[in-house]
Parts: C-alpha cells; sequence; structure tokens
C-alpha cells in the first residue's frame, strides 16, 4: 500500500 | 474599516461548504485587491487556498490590511439564516474582534445582522512555488465528483493516469478493481461540458479518495475544474468561481514504500 505524504514534504513552510 | 457587499448571498455559503469540511477554522486576509485564504487541513496533507476579487463583490473597501481569524462552523451557522438571493455585507473594524453579517432580501423588506466572534489563528503559510504542470486537465465538474464518489466505493486510493489518449482513474480493494477512461472530446457544444488535455509527459499519481471527495464538495461553484499533474508534486483541483474568483486545493501524493 502507498503511504500518504504531507504536504511539508514538496512545500516549504514561510 | 473593511466592508465587502456580495448581491448573492448564496455564493458564500457555497464557498463555505466547499471548505468546511477541511478546515475547522480559518484566517481570511482582506486588502484592497480582495479576500485571500490559505489553510492546510489538520493532517497537514491537503491545502485550500482561496481569492476573492475586490472586483467580483458590488462594493469592497479595505482601508488596512485585515487578518481575520474565523471558526468556519460559527460562519455555516449564520449562512444558514440567509437565503442564497440576499444581499450580504460583511464589515469589521480596523484592529476588531467581531465581524458583523448583514442580509437584506432584494426588495429591503426583511434586514437581519449577526455579529460573530473573531478568533487568533496560527497561521501557518506554505510557500506553492510556480510550477509548469506536465498535464492540465479540464473536465466537466459533475463528472469529477461522479467519478471520484462511484470509484471511492472500491478502494481509499485512486490512480489518476494521463497520456496523450486520455485520462484514467483507477482504483482497487477487497471486492476488485475498477477503471474509468476519458477521452478528449472531440465535439461539443459548450465548452464546460468538453474534456480537453494539454500535457508535455505523460504522468501517474495516486492520491487518497476521501480527500478529492471533499474537494468535490466546490462542484456547485463551477461547471468545470482544472486537475493539474507533474510527477511526484502535489495535485491541484482548481474551481474557478464565475466573477468572483477561484479555490484551488492542492493535495500530497501517495507514494510506494
Amino acid at each position: 500500500t502507498p503511504i500518504q505524504n504531507e504536504l511539508a514534504e514538496f512545500f516549504a513552510l514561510i | 474599516m473593511f466592508e465587502a457587499r456580495l448581491l448573492k448571498s448564496g455564493q458564500l455559503k457555497k464557498i463555505l461548504e466547499a471548505i468546511k469540511e477541511l478546515l475547522k477554522e480559518a484566517t481570511f486576509d482582506c486588502s484592497d485587491s480582495g479576500i485571500q485564504l490559505q489553510a492546510m487541513d489538520d493532517a497537514h496533507v491537503s491545502l485550500v487556498s482561496m481569492c476573492l476579487k475586490s472586483t467580483g463583490f458590488d462594493k469592497f473597501r479595505c482601508d488596512r490590511n485585515l487578518s481575520m481569524g474565523i471558526n468556519l462552523e460559527s460562519m455555516v451557522k449564520i449562512m444558514k439564516c440567509c437565503s442564497n438571493d440576499d444581499i450580504m455585507t460583511i464589515k469589521a473594524q480596523d484592529n476588531a474582534d467581531t465581524l458583523t453579517i448583514m442580509f437584506e432580501t432584494k426588495n429591503q423588506e426583511k434586514m437581519s445582522d449577526y455579529e460573530m466572534k473573531l478568533m487568533n489563528l496560527d497561521q501557518e503559510h506554505l510557500g506553492i512555488p510556480e510550477t509548469n504542470y506536465s498535464c492540465i486537465i479540464k473536465m466537466p465538474s459533475s463528472e469529477f465528483a461522479r467519478i471520484c464518489r462511484d470509484l471511492s466505493q472500491f478502494g481509499d486510493s485512486l490512480v489518476i493516469a494521463c497520456t496523450k489518449e486520455g485520462v484514467k482513474f483507477s482504483t482497487s480493494g477487497d471486492i476488485g478493481s475498477a477503471n474509468v477512461k476519458l477521452s478528449q472530446t472531440s465535439t461539443f457544444d459548450k465548452e464546460e461540458e468538453g474534456v480537453t488535455i494539454e500535457m508535455t509527459q505523460a504522468v501517474c499519481l495516486t492520491f487518497a479518495c476521501r480527500y478529492l471527495n471533499l474537494f468535490c464538495k466546490a462542484t456547485p461553484l463551477s461547471t468545470q475544474v482544472i486537475l493539474s499533474m507533474s510527477g511526484d508534486v502535489p495535485l491541484v483541483v482548481e474551481y474557478q468561481i464565475e466573477e468572483l474568483g477561484c479555490i484551488r486545493y492542492y493535495l500530497a501524493p501517495k507514494i510506494e514504500e
């Protein structure tokens, strides 16, 4: 089963 | 002083319906260009980005930039008190801790006003880079909602595979598997009824059905939905709100272990 990523893996927190 | 007048309060009702299950509370950032909102769901898997242009309002005044922390459940309660075609005005003083929402019927025979407490919310903004997406799919929003609803019966994850031939939605689970393929529409009477694909590279990504179904709560806002995808980056699901702005949802893909 694929695992769910969080958005912060792709976009930086500012 | 902030004041915005909207001729159809039903538009804001639909916007709240489109975000209230993903977000309990959100900050509405008001400036003279309009109202913006950016917030992640509790699990930090998806993000809602909304932009309402000042020009889309009947009247719009914002003397100083204002960030209003709003409990969306409370606002939904207030919006239930109006009819879709009531005229609404939202108003706040600079540095206010309350927001006033007023409704008037078209004939002005009924006027009501509600005051809602504002909240101080911690803002966690994400910098979303400009991306040239490999695939941009435009399709009827009702068709996308139908596919997400139908296929989520079979599994928790939806695979979206886009090639130049078309777009394929697939899922599988305990009872079996399901596939829906859509080809680009060759002829259509109205643009919003067609499926169009702009593609520079084929993309195949996996997403959680639960979130896609929550994004589909925005279907009443727009006849079309735009899906933007590139390899290994979040999906963008965009609904344009006629004359007023748009709602974009970002969803992190699932990745094989």
